[in-house]
């Protein structure tokens, strides 16, 4: 399902060389929930953005559902992000200028849902998150905490087959981190998708079936949980 | 020091009316060292942001210092930001065309400290958050942790009386989170800074005197900490 082989991400900095990624192998199975750990820096978002297809390595191999990714038109990369992938980012990249439901509508636009679905489901996927009575706050009139429940609710919204977090409970008190993660495990259990986010919370990591750890830019560990 | 005495802050949405704050009462003594939580929502940026004289309450008073702020210019405001408070931002707030270094280095401009004594201070202030080898990255150039401790060095930078961190470890694994806590409590000590910071996460709010918990934009519970 998700291949990576050798991948490496390296950054050219005037004479220095950042290697953010320097020889990642990993094999995800479709239906896996997988969480991704590793200190900061460690290269968690760079592996998530190019399993995301938001970004390309420098060398090795990506290949996804049999498909080599690395050698994909921009718009093959674009089909396949609004079909198959749903993103969370870190740092959540709201669109500021528009309400909570219009950024988690937007998705749905660029998957061709029509306009009555595409808010039937937009209003669903942000009340699964708790955040029915936001749908018409701009960012800046949300908390942190309730603008990363909307970044995950766009993600959710058009029931991607591959789900990528980047710290989805970043911003979020335990109770409702814990609500949050207990929501993707019922989304992996009922629709079968697969599951990859970074955490630094091992209590958060300890609701998936494996753990990747990274360090400098390396796999350093990948064992599987013993009770998710 | 800081005295907080029936502090609102009161958002019109069209018809609707959203309590942010909803009547808080606060006294926190100078060189306390104190952790603000509560549930996503419940109104902790917003005593943060009003406490760092970035934003006003809707009524109530606030006396920093035995001085008036709701009455202050925005001159006023200004100064005592540049001259008595470092604030670390919940989404950072960085510049981003210019390098870690440049970011750090501007509130000493604003402090009116010269350039070889600014460049100096704020290396040493990012070498104690553990960047140095970072420090002419720009923010596109970083990680999310990076960019979290550069908005660290930077409100440590100017060593002010009051620091106020809004969730200063939330993009941070527990050891590097452990270790910017350690290095507040270090300058709590040292300089007799007023530490206040807003946190999600337990562990790291032990490492304070005091826990003040919201709920709904009021103080739900207000208890000193067995070993800080
Ligand atoms: N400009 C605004 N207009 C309307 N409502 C707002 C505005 N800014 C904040 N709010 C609301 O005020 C409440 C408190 O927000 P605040 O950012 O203080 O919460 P918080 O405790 O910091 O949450 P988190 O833990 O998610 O960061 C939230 O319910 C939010 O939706
Ligand atoms: N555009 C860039 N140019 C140069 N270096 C970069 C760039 N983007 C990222 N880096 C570096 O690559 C490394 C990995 O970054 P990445 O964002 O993947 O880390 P991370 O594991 O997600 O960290 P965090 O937990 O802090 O979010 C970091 O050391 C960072 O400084
Ligand atoms: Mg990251
Ligand atoms: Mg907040």
């Amino acid at each position: 399902m998700i291949e990576l082989s050798g991948v490496t991400k390296i950054y050219q900095m005037g004479g220095t060389e950042v290697r953010a990624l320097g020889g990642v192998d990993l094999f995800i199975d479709k239906g896996e929930m997988t969480a991704i750990m590793g200190p900061s820096g460690s290269g968690k978002s760079t592996l998530l953005a190019i399993l995301g297809c938001l970004d390309v390595p420098t060398s090795g191999a990506y290949s996804l559902d049999g498909i080599n990714v690395e050698k994909m038109t921009d718009d093959q990369l674009a089909r396949v992000r609004s079909e198959k992938i749903g993103f969370v980012f870190q740092q959540f990249n709201l669109l500021a200028r528009t309400t909570a439901l219009e950024n988690v509508m937007l998705p749905l636009i660029y998957a061709g849902v029509g306009g009555r679905e595409r808010r039937r489901r937009a209003q669903a996927a942000l009340d699964m998150v708790g955040l029915s009575d936001r749908m018409h706050h701009r960012p800046n009139e949300l908390s942190g905490g309730q603008q990363q429940r909307v970044a995950i609710a766009r993600a959710l919204a058009n029931e991607p087959a591959i789900l990528l977090a980047d710290e989805p409970t970043g911003a979020l008190d335990s109770k409702t981190g814990t609500e949050i993660i207990e929501l993707f495990q019922q989304l992996h259990r009922d629709i079968g998708q697969t599951v990859i986010y970074v955490t630094h919370d091992p209590f958060i990591a300890r609701h998936t079936q494996r753990i990747v750890r990274l360090a400098d830019g390396l796999v350093a560990g990948d064992d599987p949980v013993a009770h998710p």
